[in-house]
């Protein structure tokens, strides 16, 4: 028996949003520690890693680990059916191949409830190495999401550099080149307004724009994001779930033949 | 001329 409750749907809603464009298909793995997922695109380019602690949910219950292989695309159908404020209960079991989602209204007058259809999902999970990273940055999620859009309508990749004073992103195309630069800003206001760049060694990497671009719909999920970078090794781009996990992307570099 | 790496070329199977 599987049982969790968060207090918004619409948090669920807005991870399934920011996912489901990579990744149609993919295997809740469910267990006392919580909810995560581990999914490739399908071309082995890029990959999502959602974890949801167990702690940040109102209730958790999972008497055993427990796989949930889901349509997302299905499933971001009936979450859309949640109302604003209401909850969300989570509830299966393995005797039958279904998850029940219930939306209760805040004051309780409404209560919904949607069975999603659960599938075998055979997929290939990768061993994702704890590393330290060359170069560390930090800035604010809305800020890294413009970067990504402005360079998108000018190249098909971006160059991101990181030197001990700036971090800069270039992208070149037919109709000529682009560069921005930002500096570490520390003397802000509100904390998720800085940019913070922690380098160990220089690095300087090139990407597919259009997969950073993808990875930006998780912009309202966190009001920061943390890009991690090292030499020759996918690049990381965090969205910190605040009080209950993370969702991670990982994406291969383009590397010089 | 860049080519597009795969993820397997980085990270090896859990």
């Amino acid at each position: 028996m599987f049982e969790a409750q968060m207090a918004q749907a619409a948090l669920l809603k807005q991870i399934i949003e920011s996912i489901r464009e990579l990744i149609t298909e993919a295997t809740f793995e469910v267990s006392g520690t919580g909810m995560m997922l581990q999914a490739m695109d399908s071309s082995h380019v890029s990959l999502v890693a959602l974890n949801l602690r167990s702690d940040g949910f109102q209730l958790f219950r999972a008497d055993r680990p427990f796989s949930m292989g889901m349509n997302l695309n299905h499933m971001a159908k009936m979450l859309k059916c949640a109302g604003k404020d209401d909850t969300l209960t989570m509830r299966a079991d393995e005797a039958n191949d279904l998850v029940t989602f219930l939306f209760e209204s805040p004051g309780n007058e409404r209560l919904a409830e949607f069975e999603l259809k659960l599938m075998d999902i055979t997929s290939e999970n990768l061993g994702i190495p704890d590393a330290e990273y060359s170069a560390t940055v930090s800035m604010p999620s809305a800020e890294f999401q413009r970067i990504v859009k402005d360079l998108g309508s000018i190249g098909d990749t971006v160059e991101i550099t990181v030197t001990k004073d700036d971090v800069r992103f270039a992208a070149s195309g037919d109709i000529g080149n682009a560069t921005i630069k930002c500096r570490q800003l520390l003397d802000t206001e509100k904390p998720e307004d800085r940019t913070l760049i922690e380098m160990v060694e220089p690095v300087n990497l090139t990407f597919a724009l259009r997969y950073l671009i993808n990875f930006s719909k998780a912009t309202s999920l966190a009001p920061s994001v943390t890009i991690k970078l090292s030499t020759e090794m996918p690049v990381v781009v965090e969205y910190k779930l605040s009080d209950i996990g993370y969702v991670r992307f990982y994406l291969a570099p383009k590397i010089e033949d | 001329k860049a080519t597009q790496g795969r993820l397997e070329s980085f990270f090896g199977p859990s």
